[in-house]
């Protein structure tokens, strides 16, 4: 069914349900935090399984951060600047993203960045 | 993003959401769709937080991202967050904040301590109106009551309306999308009279999930920027997502 220009076109689709069809992308796996174990150790399990995935997803907002700013100043300064950031942040997410970057090998700062980055994108 | 929280004529609630993130970074030409997105979706993750080998909330979220966009507290409240822009946005919070102003809440942080710490649909209302943040917001919440059900519109330092159910009005669901409620949605990127449109016809009667899926299902509320649709169910504890996808023809945002 095609999507016109606005105003809105489409007719309610009805019977979608279970997901199925070109607009199912699959499934979602689940993980369990345990919230009794240090803020630190938390996301170990997960990051390990997706370490590739949010290395992709912070290179790929790199390249767009240097599209803009060619001269590679912009994630200099997150790298440099938004690390000693984290610090500041309350407990436990000041903990939980160290142990995110230590056990995904990112700089703190990109992932201080990529757990900022509403605040940022909000304008 | 389109998030609602709709009531049946049995009084059970039940909210879902669409995620919509990426518009302007990056467009792929060779796979017609915005880069983010590609990113987010392998990125998505169901998680059980639990304390004492027991559920205290469930989130729908991405790997690496701590803060909470969609969740569950079984049998107690449902919240879901969608972006809200203003001038008076984030990055004015983040400057204050590297000044050392630092009395006010990160967003996805404040969504994350309330589905953690909140043990009541009116305390998790009350600290989603009260707290003082750095960017702007719309909190989407669900009770596991007749009537429990709002969407909160905030600047970064006030509750500027919180829009609840009504049914004795007939108003039996709450619908955001990332607009002013009380102003028009911009015209070219207008979700929220289709969504709108389409469960005004499934009526509260026929309202369920699986109509839910529908209304999410039905472009433009599903889009190019749609990353995963959330749907939940507050009383039974039912908390399911999808990765979606919108392929040609479909409209980027």
């Amino acid at each position: 069914v095609a999507q016109d220009l606005p105003p809105y076109s489409e007719e309610c689709r009805k019977g979608t349900y279970p997901p199925h069809g070109p607009t199912f992308k699959g499934k979602i796996p689940w993980y369990t935090i345990n919230l009794d174990s240090a803020p630190h150790k938390r996301w170990n399990q997960l990051i390990s399984d997706k370490k590739v995935e949010v290395t992709n997803l912070i290179q790929a907002i790199k390249n767009l951060a240097n599209d803009f700013f060619p001269s590679g100043k912009l994630i200099e300064l997150v790298d440099k600047h938004l690390a000693p950031l984290v610090d500041t942040l309350p407990f436990p997410f000041n903990e939980e993203i160290k142990g995110i970057a230590d056990v995904s090998g990112l700089p703190l700062g990109e992932v201080m960045f990529f757990n900022v980055f509403y605040e940022i994108f909000t304008v | 993003c389109t998030s609602l929280v709709a009531e049946d004529t049995t009084g059970k609630l039940y909210h879902a959401r669409n995620l919509d993130f990426g518009l302007f970074l990056g467009w792929d030409i060779k796979k017609h769709s915005w880069e983010i997105p590609e990113y987010l979706r392998p990125l998505t993750v169901n998680l059980d937080f639990q304390r004492n080998n027991k559920t205290i909330f469930k989130s729908t979220n991405f790997a690496g991202y701590v803060g909470m966009l969609t969740g569950m507290r079984p049998g107690i409240f449902t919240l879901t967050m969608n972006e809200r822009f203003n001038i008076d946005g984030g990055y004015i919070g983040i400057i204050e904040w590297i000044l050392g102003k630092r009395d006010g809440f990160w967003m996805s942080f404040l969504t994350r301590s309330v589905l953690e710490n909140a043990t009541s649909y009116a305390q998790a209302k009350d600290q989603l109106t009260n707290t003082k943040m750095l960017a702007p917001a719309y909190f989407i919440l669900g009770g596991n009551r007749s009537g429990e059900g709002c969407v909160i519109t905030r600047s970064r330092k006030a509750c500027l309306d919180v829009w609840e159910l009504d049914l004795k009005h007939g108003s039996w669901y709450v619908l955001e999308t990332n607009y002013d409620r009380w102003k028009d949605p911009l015209f070219l990127d207008n979700r929220r009279t289709p969504a709108m449109k389409c469960l005004n016809e499934t009526t509260q009667k026929k309202i369920s999930l699986p109509a839910i899926y529908d209304v999410l299902s039905t472009k433009p509320v599903l889009n190019k920027l749609t990353t995963y649709t959330t749907l939940m169910e507050v009383s039974s504890g039912t908390f399911e997502a999808y990765l979606r996808d919108c392929p040609d023809p479909c409209i980027p945002w």
